[in-house]
């Protein structure tokens, strides 16, 4: 049965697509299935791995709000053993229509139960707000994993984003209570100002041992792999950007054990 | 009157708060009254004026939703000139709420017209999405200022941006038609690389001289003032990230001519 991690964090800008179009492929060359599912409006997982928006025939919103089954809705991406559950602009209505349904917070749960078990791995990419689309991405997920940029917003934010995920695994799954915390991934350190490490000693002293080892340093080869419709694996095998994704899939799976 | 520029863009840390915190200063300093409205619920423009979001009575969910005045939610902040309507995590369920008013759209435009003629200008911090919150914004503005990283997603999404700024200059404000762009801002460029020249060219060619002449380099200093509650001019006054932002100043005030 497919492991459902989802990527959320409110703040903007911190990588979550990055991270979860990076890790997602770096657990496909391992040789895992990989499922990714984009419910960001702006789409830019989809376009990260490579999906021409125009020539989707499906995208997310259909399956979750309209009635196609989310197996028609599956495309395979650039990258190999990776399809996508792609998005487009349709989803930016998603958050009205979702509100209106009966178990509002569980469509993504009822959509993915029926095509966890061909995958591995489900990654969720959230976009940047804690609304009902994140609620949903985290009560599909076994485990949220929470990219956190080394600057001082994006430490500000914490504490918003531990109170809902508190709320979502107390009041909306007290049946399954088993949301857990994959761990907490520190993005794009510059190495070049201490700022960023001050940063870095802040978040370990709060989440102890949840902070994954694998810290991502700022690395160009990650801001433009994208613009190639291409993972870091794909695009730079041997940069930095590279190789830090692969030691992230590694801890993942080492988490499972 | 007061002019109101929204700062806006869906895509997630572009560089919207530290653009609308520092430009606001950047007017206070020049002698202009400057009103400053926080939107996002992240209340990262509150934080980095200074305010302690816990010592709040009011703030703009109050304003919005509830009947409290304008006048009364607005607090002083750390930066002399300027003030601003606070937020606070209250303003996480201000989508849902809106979506249930009459003139929905125009709830901030009216909130504001009280208070409007007290201040030179008023500039609105929105949140990543293009939801109702941000069409408020767009609804209550004479123009809006579009921050844009030089990265390739934060160009990938701009599409969208102006077709919900089209929607709103034709659908719902007909009658004024007047929401005009103020400009669009190069933000975080790393002139390390030349991958950031790249999106430069791509947004002058699309934007021509709608592209204002400032362009915001990647400066630590503007990293590290918020986390002192300070603007960059109080923080850095001779810092890069403190002039440009007068620069940047120096243009919205032309365009007033
Ligand atoms: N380690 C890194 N080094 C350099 N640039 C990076 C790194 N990670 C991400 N980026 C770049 O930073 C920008 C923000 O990253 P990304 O879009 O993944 O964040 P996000 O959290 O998904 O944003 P949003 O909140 O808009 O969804 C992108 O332009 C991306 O290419
Ligand atoms: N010119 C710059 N140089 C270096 N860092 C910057 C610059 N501008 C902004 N930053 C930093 O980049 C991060 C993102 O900026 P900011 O929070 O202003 O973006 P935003 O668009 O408001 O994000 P959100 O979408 O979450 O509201 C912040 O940590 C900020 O301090
Ligand atoms: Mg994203
Ligand atoms: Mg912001």
């Amino acid at each position: 049965m497919g492991k459902i991690i989802s990527v959320v964090n409110q703040k903007g800008g911190v990588g979550k697509t990055t991270t979860a179009v990076n890790l997602g492929a770096a657990l496909a060359y391992k040789g895992r299935k990989v499922l990714l599912v984009d419910l960001d409006p702006q789409s830019n997982a989809t376009v990260g791995v490579g999906i021409n928006r125009g020539f989707l025939e499906y995208n997310g919103y259909d399956v979750l709000i309209g009635d196609v089954a989310t197996v028609d809705a599956i495309v395979e991406s650039s990258v190999k053993n990776l399809d996508i559950l792609p998005s487009t602009i349709d989803l930016a209505g998603l958050e009205l229509s979702l509100a209106n349904l009966e178990e509002r917070e569980f469509q993504l749960f009822n959509k993915l139960s029926t095509v966890r078990d061909n995958y591995d791995y489900v990654i969720i990419d959230c976009p940047p707000s804690l609304g009902l689309v994140t609620i949903n991405a985290l009560c599909a997920s076994n485990s949220t994993l929470i990219p956190v940029q080394c600057e001082f917003y994006a430490l500000d934010g914490l504490t918003q984003l531990l109170n809902t995920i508190r709320i979502v695994q107390t009041r909306l799954r007290p049946r399954k209570r088993d949301l857990k915390i994959e761990g907490v991934l520190l993005t794009m350190l510059d190495n070049r100002n201490n700022f960023g490490f001050e940063i870095v000693n802040e978040v370990k002293k709060y989440f102890k041992e949840k902070v994954f080892n694998t810290i991502i340093p700022r690395n160009v080869q990650l801001q433009i792999a994208p613009s190639h419709g291409k993972s870091i694996q794909q695009f730079s095998p041997n940069s930095r950007g590279a190789m830090v994704y692969r030691e992230l899939a590694a801890e993942v799976e080492k988490n499972e054990e």
